[in-house]
């Protein structure tokens, strides 16, 4: 097990400079080793095959991997989606994944983590986590939960966590202040981290070498 | 202390990227 993959990888490639190998490009630009990154190919294989065989993870496969149903419509898997779909263009490439994941690594700093937290929360892109927001992500929470809250706790709830995190008082949540905020609460960064990204050799033992593919999707 | 909007956000399904590794 390991890096077998790695060995006959740069075989295959030998003619290129160490620095143009993909994965190693990955492995710079992540808490992932090239190792890691091998690993990481094998599920998102699994993911981008799940329902079309395209290399691509969709919303819909993404779905189905989190939640074991294509069609779960959930709006914070839609934001991770969208922000680990950097290039825009409706699907996840192995690139996007590998670099999306890094920032879940149990080694990732939590600046990053709490950063990537953010934008999350501004669901509207607009450079600040604002109250309607906020109450659209309560009110998504609770319809998961099958959980009904009154509009006036609600409000409250809300309005305790503006107290705390609002430093300026000018009604919406800046980068700063996010970052303030969870270093006083980093409960609220628990699912930033995959305690499985750790050790995923372990996780992934048997892969199958697919060369040519790995660097094209990651290219 | 009581619970703010953000922690109650943190509990969602959706942020609990650890399912990807689960078997389905």
């Amino acid at each position: 097990m390991g890096c077998s993959f790695s060995k006959q990888r740069q075989r295959l490639i030998g003619h290129h400079k160490q620095e143009e190998d993909p994965a190693a490009v990955l492995a710079v630009q992540t808490c992932f080793d090239i190792c890691d990154i091998e690993a990481l190919y094998e599920l998102f294989k699994k993911l981008s095959s799940s329902i079309v065989d395209d290399g691509l993870i969709s919303k819909e496969e993404f779905q189905l991997g989190l939640f074991g149903n294509s069609k779960k419509r959930n709006l914070f898997a839609d934001r991770i989606f969208d922000l680990f779909d950097s290039g825009k263009d409706g699907v996840i490439e192995f690139g996007e994944f590998v670099r999306g994941l890094s920032v879940f690594h149990p080694a990732a700093p939590q600046p990053q983590k709490a950063a990537f937290a953010f934008r999350l929360h501004d669901i509207r892109q607009s450079g600040f986590i604002e109250r309607d927001e906020v109450r659209e992500m309560i009110v998504a929470l609770l319809s998961e939960s099958q959980l009904v809250f009154s509009d006036d706790i609600i409000q409250l709830i809300i309005d305790k966590a503006f107290q705390e995190a609002d430093l300026k008082g000018d009604g919406k949540i800046d980068p700063d202040e996010w970052q303030q905020f969870v270093a006083r609460n980093p409960s609220l960064l628990r699912n930033m981290t995959i305690p499985h990204l750790k050790d995923l050799n372990k996780e992934f033992r048997n892969f199958e070498l697919s060369p040519d593919f790995i660097e094209d999707d990651i290219r | 202390a009581s619970l703010n909007a953000f922690d109650i956000i943190s509990f969602s399904k959706g942020f609990d990227l650890s399912g990807l590794f689960e078997e389905k």
